[in-house]
């Protein structure tokens, strides 16, 4: 059986906030390393990928793998009735047809508890390559948000270029042309602040604005994003879930190309 | 305009 505790009920609220205009339905595969979920978005262009590990929770307890198949809309609504603060703990059988939520409230000894029904869901799994990317910029998620809203009104596509210069992204669409360029910076007082960036060769890539900006619903997840591009691969958007134990939430985006 | 490539074009079933 499943039994898994978080501390703060937000952290699963912001991700299912975050992959719900992406992927209706998807499976969370629980085993004893923690919780995943992989899923394609509906038009199989970006690719979401998630990890809580076992010591985001506490406890964390799943002695077999479990996949709990789960419609993502209906998710939010039950997730709807937990306030940001309370704690959360998930709990399912062996071979469940429900998942238990439990909220609790520390403050107000309040506790909520719902029983989500489960779907059978036959869900593709893509190996992803381990792969050495030639370039990657780390810079604060918000930033990155902006960018990707702000050239969104300007063209549907943007194109990344990363150069020991530093990251572009441009856009070029009917009203004209616009574009971002970051140079790395380092803010000593402000770490979250920095922008770095790791280029083993030069990177030109172009994407939809609309994936991107889907993307940046993660904003909230973490003070940092960090994007990873390779020429003719698919660009990886990582935010860091939960602080220092390995669970993330990535988001591959395939590229456009021809011009 | 260009095309968009299929994230199942890189990533193949496991």
């Amino acid at each position: 059986m499943l039994e898994s505790r978080l501390e703060q009920a937000d952290l699963l609220k912001k991700v299912v906030e975050a992959i719900s205009g992406l992927v209706n339905d998807c499976n969370f595969d629980c085993n004893d390393s923690g919780i995943a979920l992989q899923a394609m978005d509906n038009s199989h262009v970006a690719l979401v990928s998630m990890m809580l590990k076992a010591e985001a929770f506490s406890p964390y307890r799943c002695d077999r793998n479990i996949a709990l198949g789960i419609n993502l809309s209906s998710l939010t609504k039950v997730l709807r009735a937990a306030q940001s603060s309370d704690i959360l703990t998930l709990k399912a059988e062996d071979a469940p047809d429900v998942v238990n939520l439990v909220f609790e409230s520390s403050e107000k000894d309040r506790i909520s508890e719902y029983d989500l029904k489960l779907m059978d869901i036959d869900q593709e799994h893509l190996g992803i390559p381990e792969t050495e990317y030639a370039a990657s910029i780390s810079m604060p998620s918000n930033e990155f948000q902006r960018i990707c809203k702000d050239l969104m009104n300007i063209s549907e596509s943007v194109s990344i270029e990363c150069t020991k210069e530093g990251v572009k992204f441009a856009a070029a669409g009917d009203i004209g042309t616009g574009s971002v360029t970051l140079k790395q910076h380092s803010n000593v007082d402000k770490p979250e602040q920095s922008v770095e960036i790791d280029l083993s060769e030069p990177v030109a890539l172009s994407f939809s604005l609309k994936y991107l900006v889907n993307f940046t619903k993660a904003t909230s997840l973490a003070s940092k994003v960090k994007l990873s591009l390779s020429n003719e691969v698919p660009l990886l958007v990582e935010y860091e879930l939960s602080g220092g134990n390995s669970s993330y939430l990535r988001f591959y985006l395939a590229p456009k190309i021809g011009d | 305009s260009s095309n968009q490539r299929s994230i199942s074009s890189f990533f193949t079933p496991k």
